[in-house]
């Protein structure tokens, strides 16, 4: 079985925000196990 | 039955020769796993081929084979057995028996296990309220941003499917699905059959507080779960659910080996999508079924029925949906609350 998320989240607009603090960013690698309540990004 | 001594020792011979080929196919399945496990560590992407064992699985009965394995696995197993029997699988496929929340000689048969809630505290949420939390144990295949207008993901290299395919093309995703029909008329149906209200999402009742944002992004994760996995489906963040999406599609495998043999694997299978917004916007679930892992259980609707055996087996069939409130809130879900169960057939 399998579960696919897909959602919308804050993102650099333009190059130059792409410091911005404010992007979405995930904190997995391909290939992670995860656990449930493990966060996927921030 | 038989009463001479001949076939006395026949029913031992055949369970030896199954347990033999049942053991020799989950040593092949470890040998490939390995192999596979080799090459990515090494960097080699596995690329998409469909072969002939693809197609054959096409024209198998898989519904009524998931159907058939759902009912074997929900024999109930004689008490002194089922710690025996529990270890077992907990060996093949690498659970850990330590976190099931009763004792194993509670737990009736194999289903029954298969699906245990955990102990409390087992898995801790991540408490930041900017984080978004794994819904599932698993192991994640693919992620990203979705780029374009199409919103494909990658199910291997070499082979991609669309998000409006697989999340339907009512979707409420704040993105111009291919081919809509925009003088797709709203339809209610009848509120007396079990409250269910049938709307076209193409209106704007409930699409008003989704809207594209230019400072918001597409994101998806694609995460994997393996017979041994714990397979109850949480909430990902607080959020509010406000459609149920049912696709009574096939039942093909989703392992490893199918992602990279079968096309369109996602779209294809039976799955349930839940769609709502988050403080972030858009947020959609898709739980995606499979030959052994064949219906989708949910707690939030315990009604729902799916892997009938009278279902349509064309995935070009609409989707059953059903709307949480009409009125737009949707139906509030607290971020690592337990939405649903994957079955055993």
């Amino acid at each position: 079985s399998t579960v696919v998320l897909v959602f919308q989240a804050p993102t650099a607009n333009s190059p130059e925000d792409s410091s911005s603090s404010s992007d979405y960013r995930f904190c997995v690698k391909q290939g992670d196990r995860v656990r449930v309540g493990q966060a996927l990004g921030r | 039955t038989g009463d001479s001594k001949g076939n006395a020792f026949l029913v031992p011979g055949a369970t030896m020769a199954t347990i033999l080929m049942l053991g020799a196919l989950h040593a092949r399945r470890l040998y490939e796993d390995k192999k596979i496990e080799e090459k990515r560590e090494k960097g080699i992407e596995l690329e998409f081929h469909q072969d002939v064992k693809a197609s054959f699985l096409g024209i198998l009965p898989l519904r009524s084979i998931s159907r058939a394995w759902g009912s074997f696995m929900s024999l109930e197993i004689p008490v002194w057995m089922r710690p025996h029997a529990y270890k077992a699988w907990a060996r093949a496929f690498h659970s850990n028996l330590e976190e099931a929340a009763r004792p194993l000689e509670e737990y009736v048969s194999l289903q029954d296990f298969f699906v245990r809630s955990l102990k409390e505290g087992c898995r801790p949420i991540d408490p930041d309220p900017c984080c978004l939390v794994s819904p599932v144990d698993g192991t994640v295949l693919r992620f990203g941003e979705l780029k374009g207008s199409r919103g494909m993901i990658e199910q291997v290299k070499g082979h991609s499917y669309s998000v409006p395919a697989l999340l339907g093309n009512n979707s409420l995703l704040p993105m111009e699905p291919e081919g809509k029909n925009e003088s797709e008329e709203e339809a209610v149906g009848d509120k007396s059959d079990n409250s269910w209200l049938r709307v076209s999402l193409a209106s704007p009742k409930l699409r008003e507080n989704i809207s594209a944002s230019p400072m918001k992004g597409l994101y998806y994760c694609v995460i994997y779960l393996k017979p041994g996995d714990y397979h109850r489906i949480h909430s990902p963040v607080d959020w509010n659910v406000m459609v149920r999406r049912h696709f009574a599609g096939r039942l093909f495998p989703v392992n490893e080996r199918a992602t990279r043999t079968i096309r369109n694997l996602y779209v294809e299978n039976e799955r349930v999508v839940l769609e709502g917004k988050w403080k972030e916007g858009f947020m959609a679930l898709a739980a995606v079924g499979a030959t052994n892992i064949g219906s989708i259980e949910l707690f939030i609707e315990p009604d729902l029925r799916t892997n009938k055996p009278k279902k349509k087996l064309f995935p070009t069939e609409p989707p059953e949906e059903r709307v949480y409130d009409p009125e737009g809130h949707g139906l509030k879900l607290e971020k690592g609350k337990e939405v649903g169960v994957f079955n055993m057939g």
